[in-house]
């Protein structure tokens, strides 16, 4: 089990701590303001009121024997970057830090980030791509060729076998599960029939799910 | 084509409005602060500067002929549910709202956002799961027990063939493609080799997969 820093705990910083500890790892969570911290001082490992810039106290803390450290501090830029090369020289072997904007993000790249988040970006390329296939759940992006979509079941889809339906010969496209309700058949067969409301897990080159999923 | 109208023109905003033109999309980015639309006015299909709490001007903007709203005001709650609501009497059929809070989130939701986004900490839980299992890139829950993940190989998996992983055999997990470099091997096979910085994109049992990734 890994152990991890949270400085700030702000939307983000709060949401990475508890899914954290929710998955039974140990986690310190800091901050400046002391109403966050007690929001989460009976979720995390620990949790301290304290000021990130303050080089002493993150000595203090032994944060020098954290796995992983996540700065999460928004608006005050200045306390993001401070924050952030102090937990550089003190050792933290790898550092998540979320940006405001790319110049900012740049600056942590070079003082030793080994990843920058830009949570509301990504999230507006994810919610862009779900709004423009409105049935397609979630994907994985596993080339700029390939892609693994989840597809609600259309019309055209439904009520037809994997086998009628024929995707791989006529599209190069692999069914790899079914989902209905919410259980898996991960072995999905020639005479499985789609239903209404069905999930397809597939597999294939992008441009040809798109084409699937608005038949 | 769908015709979207984004308002509220902040970091995840923008990213919504500029992924959705990016992707071929009409876009009608409307915001009250002139810097944030001067700054779109040459990406975004149309912009406006107004307030989108002002009812006659959203009827004036023929906000009732598009597909899909986006009501990304961030601090501001009362603008936001204000703003939902009228766009939903305007009769747009479907609405996503960034949410700040659970509370706030309700009341989208009863007043007639089909969506609600709570960007940060949706990035936040994501973050989470890969910082948790450092060799899975990306992962579909298909269900509370199943999930796709990808996976960098490990030093147990490099240098073997699938065949000698034997891993549907042995664990339940099918290896659905293979990705090396840019390069994906879509029906990989048993006399594929494991090499070094290969990716595994892989099916199963959850927790069948997170013993794998940390062998
Ligand atoms: N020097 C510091 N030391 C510790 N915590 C700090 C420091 N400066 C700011 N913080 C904390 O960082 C947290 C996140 O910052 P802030 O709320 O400004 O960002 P935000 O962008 O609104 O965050 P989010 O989007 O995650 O909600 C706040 O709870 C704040 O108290
Ligand atoms: N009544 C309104 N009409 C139009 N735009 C508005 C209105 N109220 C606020 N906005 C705009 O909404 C945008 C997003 O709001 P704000 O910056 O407060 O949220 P945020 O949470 O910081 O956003 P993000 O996280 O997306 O950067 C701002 O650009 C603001 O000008």
């Amino acid at each position: 089990m890994k152990e991890f820093v949270v400085i700030g705990l702000g939307r983000f910083g709060s949401s990475v701590a508890t899914n954290l500890c929710r998955m039974g790892h140990e986690v310190l969570g800091i901050d400046l303001n002391e109403e966050r911290v007690q929001r989460l001082s009976n979720i995390l490992t620990h949790t301290v009121i304290g000021d990130a810039t303050d080089e002493d106290l993150m000595k203090s803390l032994g944060v020098r024997n954290f796995d992983v450290a996540v700065v999460s501090i928004g608006e005050d830029m200045q306390a993001s970057i401070l924050a952030t090369i102090i937990i550089k020289d003190i050792g933290v072997p790898y550092i998540v830090a979320k940006a405001l904007n790319d110049l900012h993000g740049k600056v942590l790249e070079k003082i030793g980030a080994d990843r920058v988040v830009y949570p509301e970006r990504e999230m507006g390329q994810r919610i862009a791509n779900n709004l423009v296939s409105t049935n397609i759940l979630d994907y994985i992006e596993l080339s700029p060729e390939y892609s693994i979509m989840e597809i609600i079941a259309t019309k055209k889809l439904t009520g037809k076998t994997l086998g009628q339906l024929n995707l791989r010969a006529l599209y190069g496209i692999n069914v790899i599960a079914l989902k209905r309700d919410k259980h898996i058949n991960a072995s999905p067969g020639a005479n499985d029939m789609i239903q209404v409301d069905d999930i397809l897990i597939v597999m294939g080159k992008r441009d040809v799910l798109e084409n699937l999923k608005s038949k």
